[in-house]
């Protein structure tokens, strides 16, 4: 595990808006295309 | 003028704002028109057929989705008490709520890309309280609504 | 005297956006609200499901996996990492801390 923390994007059920998830979607997305 | 200036500021930020609050509002409707579709749909669905589908090809809102290549292998590690879970994926995935799933269902009527048809409009306003019909009406002419009566003020 | 009539008008329109926004404030507060009574009834929640087939309609060819998990649960999707063999790893954390969590495997095969 390297030193930097490893950052992660959260969705708590009932809890958070839609666009979290787009967030998710876009970022392992991006990861892909990086 | 400084005034003028700072005033000048203080109404784009109450512009933008309001864009933002009339995508939630927008968010709102479509899902509470797609959930009443959904309910609408099943228990006719239910009187055609003489009962509900099979109990193990049914799932229950609230749900979310994840999906995920076909070829994708997914590693999966549970706790005993279902509590926690992890997977691995050596492939891309998405992640879908159920509403976004409703609306691929197209149980909101297509409002939220703008092609909904006269009739399904109509059906749609049925589904929301009577003062916010307008809104349905604005939605339905695409995502410019966000922007109306307000570029007036922005002039 | 322009000046002054520049800001007697923005302050007219700052004021006329001032009270569309509390007018949205005010609806959202209502449909939450509104919401909240459609998904509550126990009429309704009889008839809120979706059957494997409107998903795997929805997803053409994908697998899919359905969760169902209690309010608050968390999800968390760490920045995708270059695994040891140079492949990249793809991760989902699910946790819940007021009852299990159910997932199922929907295929359309």
């Amino acid at each position: 595990p390297g030193l930097t923390p490893r950052s992660a994007l959260l969705y708590k059920f009932s809890g958070s808006p839609s666009k979290s998830l787009k967030d998710i979607n876009n970022m392992i997305r991006q990861g892909e295309q990086r | 003028a400084q005034e003028c200036q700072n005033l000048e500021i203080e109404k784009q930020r109450r512009i933008e704002r309001i864009k933002q609050k009339r995508a939630q509002l927008q968010e709102l409707l479509l899902q509470q028109i797609a959930f009443k579709n959904l309910v609408q749909r099943n228990r006719q669905n239910e009187q055609q057929n003489q009962g509900p589908p099979a109990m193990n090809s049914t799932i229950q809102l609230p749900f979310i989705i994840i999906n995920t290549s076909r070829k994708t292998v997914i590693d999966c590690s549970i706790s005993s008490d279902k509590f926690e879970y992890l997977f691995n994926f050596d492939n891309t995935f998405e992640i879908h709520d159920d509403i976004e799933v409703l609306k691929r269902m197209g149980m909101s009527f297509g409002l939220e890309s703008g092609k909904c048809s006269l009739d399904d409009l109509k059906l749609a306003k049925s589904l929301v309280p009577k003062a916010l019909e307008g809104y349905i009406t604005d939605i339905s002419t695409g995502p410019s609504w966000l922007n109306q009566g307000l570029l007036s003020n922005s002039a | 005297k322009e000046v002054i009539d520049r800001l007697r008008f923005l302050k007219a329109e700052i004021e006329d956006l001032e009270l569309k926004e509390r007018e949205l404030d005010q609806q959202k507060l209502w449909l939450q609200q509104s919401i909240k009574n459609v998904m509550d009834d126990s009429i309704n929640n009889k008839f809120s499901y979706v059957t494997h087939e409107d998903i795997c309609n929805c997803f053409n060819g994908d697998t899919l996996l359905a969760i169902q998990a209690p309010s608050g649960t968390q999800l968390e999707v760490p920045i995708p990492e270059m695994g040891q063999n140079g492949q990249k790893k793809y991760q989902i954390n699910l946790r819940s801390h007021s009852g299990p969590i159910h997932v199922l495997l929907i295929n359309k095969e």
